[in-house]
């Protein structure tokens, strides 16, 4: 009879114990498994942050009576905050879009140059520059519908941010807070 | 503040608070990195600048980022009876860094105009009532704008009130600026939540008192000459 090395005769049934142990570790394996591919497609979004550019022709706000008079900053900032936020929550990118700041209004002589931070949030990190080309034309192909405001369409600039720099834009930005208001009575 | 709430965090960014020798004196309001608007009346007691400091947070202690004053601009036109012109810009020796919690405040334009019992909001570090001390943690008030007509009434404030000063508050008294709260900010927001400072507070008979609503500081009214000293 060979003597070669070879499992032995004793059984090797496994232990109760043993069952236990694997399951729970496959278990965990499983759920580890599926909480990362959950955080990296959900929740490890990264912002995005682009700047947009555009000019507002001779604005004329309608005040609450229906007249046209001549334009308050404060309202074209409001008014301007509400259609981008328009024109991205009915776009294909509603789902990443997260909101837009105006950051700056320069009046000019025939109308208001408007700077804008737009926010997003994506899962992959897929080219900005393809990014900015799409965000660039729903801009133009919106803008060109809208009745709010007479925007100069061919005025539309979009441009990338890095994220330290969106951010910092949009904490230098005024009048802006991260706390939404709930003063209690 | 009487009859104000505590503030929650970085609910009020803009909010600072002025104080001389460390002890808190006035509230102030940021406006951009290095200015902050005030109130004159602050500055009747302690005119070195280098006494002064500037702090932001929702405390007083432990603030969250401290600054010294370079200088600070009076309104040339400033008396201390007449209360009117009660409004100065403070220049801090060094830029803030802006956070969620540190942020500067968006001005209206000389020409916006803000309608008689709009909401706006009142912070401030300072007493709770009359006669009270300083809180060292922010506290904060809802009331509403009281038009001339009604501030004007001889048992309100008749005649005392000038161009370029307006009411907030209630008639039934209660919600009120009180001490110590003097230079803060008097604030509204638009329909994107972007915030305004349109009121500095500036005087009252005592706090919360029935008839005596605060007097506040128009921020339009001196739009162009906050621009033309700082430049914003």
């Amino acid at each position: 009879m060979y003597r070669t090395v070879g499992f032995g005769t004793r059984s090797r049934n496994l232990k109760p114990w043993m069952i236990a142990v694997l399951i729970v570790l496959s278990l965990t394996v499983v759920a580890v498994t599926i909480g990362l591919l959950v955080h990296f497609l959900v929740f490890d979004q990264k912002k995005e942050y682009y700047h947009g550019s555009f000019k507002i022709l001779d604005p004329q706000i309608n005040n609450n009576f229906g007249q046209s008079n001549t334009y308050q900053l404060k309202d074209l900032r409001e008014t301007t905050e509400n259609l981008v936020d328009e024109i991205f929550i009915d776009s294909a990118w509603k789902k990443n879009y997260i909101k837009n700041q105006v950051v700056r209004l320069t009046p000019e002589e025939d109308g208001v140059k408007v700077d804008v931070i737009m926010v997003f949030q994506f899962p992959s990190t897929e080219q900005r520059a393809v990014r900015e080309k799409k965000i660039q034309s729903i801009l133009n192909q919106k803008i060109r519908n809208l009745r709010a405001l007479p925007i100069n369409a061919s005025s539309v600039q979009v441009n990338a941010m890095s994220s330290s720099t969106g951010e910092l834009t949009v904490q230098a930005s005024c009048g802006k807070r991260v706390v939404p208001l709930n003063v209690n009575r | 503040i009487a009859s104000g709430v505590i503030a929650p965090k970085a609910a009020w960014p803009w909010q600072a608070s002025l104080q001389y020798d460390n002890i808190h004196q006035c509230g102030a309001t940021l406006i951009s990195n290095t200015w902050l608007v005030t109130a004159a009346h602050c500055f009747q007691k302690y005119k070195n600048p280098h006494q002064w400091t500037v702090s932001f947070g929702t405390k007083i202690n432990p603030p969250l980022m401290k600054r010294n004053v370079r200088r600070f601009i009076i309104h040339e036109k400033y008396r201390s009876a007449a209360r009117e012109y009660d409004i100065a810009v403070v220049q801090v020796s060094s830029r803030v860094t802006f956070s969620d919690d540190i942020r500067r405040i968006c001005l209206p334009e000389a020409s916006a105009s803000f309608q008689p019992n709009l909401t706006v909001y009142i912070t401030g570090f300072g007493a709770l009532y009359y006669g009270g001390e300083s809180q060292n943690d922010l506290r904060e008030a809802r009331v509403k704008i009281i038009s001339d007509d009604v501030c004007k009434q001889p048992q309100v404030y008749g005649n005392d009130i000038k161009p370029g000063m307006f009411c907030a508050g209630y008639m039934e008294g209660i919600y009120d600026a009180c001490r110590g709260d003097s230079g803060g900010p008097l604030v509204t927001r638009d329909l994107k939540d972007t915030w305004y400072l349109i009121g500095i507070v500036s005087w009252g008979d005592n706090c919360g008192q029935k008839d005596k609503p605060g007097v506040y500081t128009q921020v339009t009214y001196y739009r162009n000459w906050i621009a033309s000293k700082t430049g914003i």
